[in-house]
């Protein structure tokens, strides 16, 4: 590793970063958690600590820009280049800047994360099928508001799942006007605009007014990129137009034709003989979480290092194991020592009830999801029920995501979202985190956290519960009436409730427990259900009363799960534990979660 | 039938906005040893042993065979997208 000349260093340990700009390629929201994400590899190994501020001044200010963009250190078009950052200290120092004519995503393509519909933020699956054809991209057939949709599963005619696609119609970015989508058509210096532009700006980021005025009102924002957008040529951002006309041929998808390096290409209008309008057409991209993950280091004090499987060696090359190389942390701790265990925290006064505020503290360092306000049954044949609730940008005000949060302290967790055995090691899940609980000789300690989105990318953030099944080693899945699948790395789902043969009435799974002969116990308030894993199936939809064979548990738990042979059910934060036996189960203790369970201080 | 490429092979245009790579693999060689850091500009024409120097420090850097000169695995690392900041220096 190699640190900078004069080894500069932050004096401080509590790091603040300010998210100044976003690229349009990602939902705001994915830059955000891959932001977070990339300073919690750092921080895992130091005693640094980084609080994001929405405004005012950061050490790391973060941003996007194209070309020469204000440090006198212009970026150069599509790939080379990526992103660049300056070393610890005052002004720009500390900052880090990335190439927004890059192709932005975590690594593996289009980050099409959807928004309102049934999907829970799922996102899209392609291709998908619907009304019997099948579809590569987000589509605006069946809607006729234009609003650009998907299926977040393979087959929306059988799965109705479905969400919106990022789109100007749906929000914007940045700007003033709080993410309001657009408003077509608008008038700015007179003229009349239907569609986004980069008139009036040096910069080449695409906008539009929120109002049909922008000479009046002055209100605009930066627009989303669609997922057929083309990156770099001289349409940065606009979709492609399907068919184009190319020396006098026409051309349905993209191509490589007229090039030599092998890049696709399409028109963004239907005829580049005649406008020459062109860009590339997305490729897997490069991702923002590694990129920003070398960039921090920079930020922190590391210079390249030259050793080729290094997050600090100076060439881009995906991965999707831990970035974090010995020479990496060597380097950092070299600087900064390493990461001295959280202080045991007492034990927090009255804790308060989950609610979505304490939701938000309890785990600020992932942006809030953004939910619609209104019921999340509206379907592509009618419009979203309400806006976005907060605009993207918002982000809240101080969000420390150091070590020693609730976010981060296993023991700050007051209800877990979902507590299960997998491999023999206790998993408890809070808020897109989860913990695995090792038994030490010096009894349990709790490893993590882990970010869900790492492990099982296809999980949204807040689970319900989930189990593994102990003959095929397959892991359930459960959020709202959604189970998914893994078996390894492969998933199948998400799937609706009803595949398992349950009514559609049971709105969430909130327990199982592991039973002999290939039988899983689903639990829902104070009901449960026998499932056949091999078939995938309950053996009757009707179900059966906890208290029959469970007596003395509480009503309406919100955890149910099986650990040590033992059966577990949570509510608030309690347990109740029971051993099994044949005829009745017996309750043989009661504790706290935190303090008897993960043996907390 | 499709139309036949035209005879002399497919057509190759000039795309409009594009940074067009004119360099030849020397010159493109050369900006991006001065662009981080490897080598001063002013050295540059000096004489062909600074360049060989550079080259060497460039493919220790990169984990390339160290060769001095401008071989293909090297243009090709040069070509290949990272990180703006100079491996040499400030």
């Amino acid at each position: 590793f190699l640190t900078f000349e004069g080894e500069l260093k932050w004096k401080h340990q509590n790091i603040t970063y300010r998210v100044q700009n976003y690229s349009p390629d990602l939902p705001p929201e994915v830059t955000d958690d891959a932001f977070a994400r990339a300073f919690a590899l750092w921080s895992s190994v130091t005693p640094l600590t980084f609080t994001r501020l929405s405004s005012g001044d950061a050490d790391i200010l973060i941003q996007f820009g194209t070309k020469e963009h204000g440090d006198g250190y212009p970026f150069d078009g599509k790939d080379g280049l990526l992103a660049h950052a300056f070393p610890p200290g005052p002004g720009i120092q500390g900052d880090a800047h990335f190439d927004d004519d890059e192709f932005w995503t975590l690594g593996k393509g289009a980050v099409i994360q959807t928004r309102f519909g049934n999907a829970n933020g799922a996102p899209c699956h392609f291709p998908f099928i619907f009304e019997g054809r099948s579809y590569f991209s987000c589509t605006a057939e069946g809607r006729s508001d234009g609003l650009p949709w998907c299926s977040t599963t393979a087959n929306y005619d059988i799965d109705n799942l479905y969400g919106f696609c990022p789109s100007e119609l749906l929000y914007t970015l940045n700007g003033n006007a709080n993410g309001d989508p657009c408003v077509f058509p608008f008038t700015f210096e007179g003229r009349s605009y239907t569609a986004c532009t980069t008139d009036g700006r040096s910069d080449g980021y695409r906008w539009c007014a929120t109002t049909a005025n922008y000479d009046q009102d002055k209100l605009y924002g930066f627009c989303p990129n669609r997922d057929t957008a083309v990156t770099g040529g001289n349409s940065q951002g606009e979709p492609c137009v399907f068919p184009f006309t190319f020396l006098n041929r026409e051309y349905s998808t993209c191509t490589n034709e007229g090039r030599t390096d092998g890049h696709l290409w399409c028109a963004t209008t239907d005829n580049f003989d005649r406008d020459r309008k062109w860009g590339f057409c997305q490729d897997r991209g490069y991702s923002l979480f590694l990129v920003a993950a070398h960039e921090f280091g920079h930020a922190l004090g590391l210079d390249h290092s030259s050793v080729r499987e290094a997050l600090m060696f100076p060439m881009y090359s995906f991965t999707e194991g831990p970035p974090l190389h010995p020479d990496d942390v060597k380097g950092i701790q070299y600087l900064y020592g390493s990461r001295t265990e959280p202080d045991p925290k007492p034990p927090t006064s009255a804790p308060l009830e989950p609610d979505s505020t304490t939701q938000s503290n309890a785990c600020p360092t992932l942006p809030p999801i953004v939910k619609p306000t209104g019921p999340p049954t509206s379907r592509p044949s009618e419009p979203p029920t309400a806006g976005p609730t907060g605009p993207p940008t918002a982000s809240p005000s101080v969000l420390p995501t150091g070590p020693l949060d609730p976010a981060d302290d296993v023991c700050g967790v007051q209800i877990f979202d979902a507590i299960t055995e997998i491999q023999g090691q206790l998993h408890v899940f809070k808020n897109g985190r989860y913990w695995r609980i090792q038994q030490g000789s010096k009894g349990p300690r709790a490893q993590g956290p882990f970010f869900i989105a790492n492990t099982w990318s296809a999980l949204p953030r807040i689970l319900d519960t989930a189990f593994e099944d102990p003959l095929t080693k397959k892991l359930f899945f459960f959020s709202g009436q959604q189970v998914w699948v893994y078996t390894g790395q492969s998933v199948l789902g998400p799937r609706r409730l009803e595949k398992l043969g349950l009514d559609p009435k049971v709105h969430r799974i909130t327990g199982a427990i592991q039973r002999n002969g290939g039988k899983v116990l689903l639990f829902s308030q104070n009901q449960f259900w026998r499932l056949d894993v091999k078939k995938q199936k309950v053996d009757r939809s009707e179900p059966y009363p906890v208290e029959s064979m469970f007596p003395g548990v509480p009503e309406n738990p919100h955890d149910v799960f099986l650990y040590q042979g033992k059966v577990y059910f949570c509510q608030e934060h309690f347990f109740w534990r029971l051993s099994l036996h044949d005829q009745v189960n017996k309750v043989d203790q009661v504790g706290y979660v935190t303090y008897d369970l993960l043996h907390c201080p | 039938a499709p139309r036949g490429r035209s005879s002399n092979g497919p057509v190759l245009i000039r795309f409009p906005g594009e940074k067009m790579n004119n360099l030849t693999n020397q010159q493109f060689a050369e900006e991006y040893l001065n662009r981080y850091g490897y080598i001063p500009a002013g050295l540059l024409h000096r004489d062909g042993s600074s360049m060989k120097h550079a080259l060497r420090k460039l493919q220790r850097q990169l984990a390339l065979p160290v060769t001095g000169e401008l071989d293909s695995a090297t243009i090709a690392a040069m070509r290949a997208p990272r990180c703006g900041v100079p491996d040499v220096g400030q």
